[in-house]
């Protein structure tokens, strides 16, 4: 475990905890795309079939357990709580997102580590986290509105995002054969989706205007 | 050695 890593690790515990609070305090999901958030407890439980069979360590465990646990309940707030239900922007979240499960599927089965159940599956998580963002940013451009605790959701999840890239090269450098394509371009591609959003987020902060993203 | 892959990372 290096520090690139634990950071990672943090923002997305930070990303996940601070959608849940949005949602649990204020009782609203504006602005987030359920898409989004459907295809992420996708990828989780996907990529942690091995949850039981696999031991790595406590912290892999338990973080698998609560990025499995809050993806799903915000799933379930999203699609059921009597009264977040109802600020859900479906007429805008209208990205049909099984067009992104297909091809990340097909591209499993031809490109992962082993043709094993097991390994199509976590090499389809990681092609699936890496547009997973998709809708969500879609939803914001269509929306124009970034309430900044959306804005702040985006931003770490992109954040993880870029430290898991530091996370490689420091393991690359330090370990023999640290060497996985699969999650390294797919890594890749996935920060890329952020680059724009990182940009005008930061100009906006910068300036200290309210969030706004081209048409 | 486990499966193949980065797969201590989450």
């Amino acid at each position: 475990m290096n520090v690139f890593r634990l950071a990672g690790d943090m923002t997305h515990l930070l990303s996940v905890v601070v959608l849940l609070l949005k949602i649990h305090t204020i009782k609203s999901c504006a602005g987030i795309s359920l898409k989004t958030q459907e295809l992420y407890a996708v990828v989780f439980a996907a990529r942690y079939l091995d949850l039981f069979v696999h031991f790595v360590s406590l912290y892999n465990t338990v973080m698998k357990l609560v990025f499995l646990a809050s993806s799903f309940s915000i799933v379930w707030y999203m699609k059921r709580h009597k009264i977040v239900r109802r600020t859900y922007d479906k007429d805008h979240d209208t990205f049909r997102h099984y067009v992104l499960v297909l091809p990340c599927l097909l591209l499993a089965l031809l490109i992962n580590e082993k043709f094993t159940f097991r390994e199509v599956m976590w090499a389809f998580s990681i092609y699936l986290e890496a547009v997973a963002i998709f809708p969500q940013l879609v939803l914001l451009q269509r929306t124009r509105n970034i309430d900044n605790l959306t804005g702040q959701y985006v931003f770490f999840l992109g954040a993880y995002r870029v430290l898991y890239i530091l996370n490689w090269i420091y393991r690359y450098f330090t370990e023999p054969h640290f060497v996985h394509w699969i999650s390294w371009v797919a890594g890749i591609v996935q920060t890329l989706l952020y680059a724009d959003f990182f940009y005008y987020y930061i100009m906006s902060w910068k300036n200290n205007v309210k969030l706004e993203l081209p048409a | 050695n486990g499966p193949a892959g980065p797969h201590d990372e989450l």
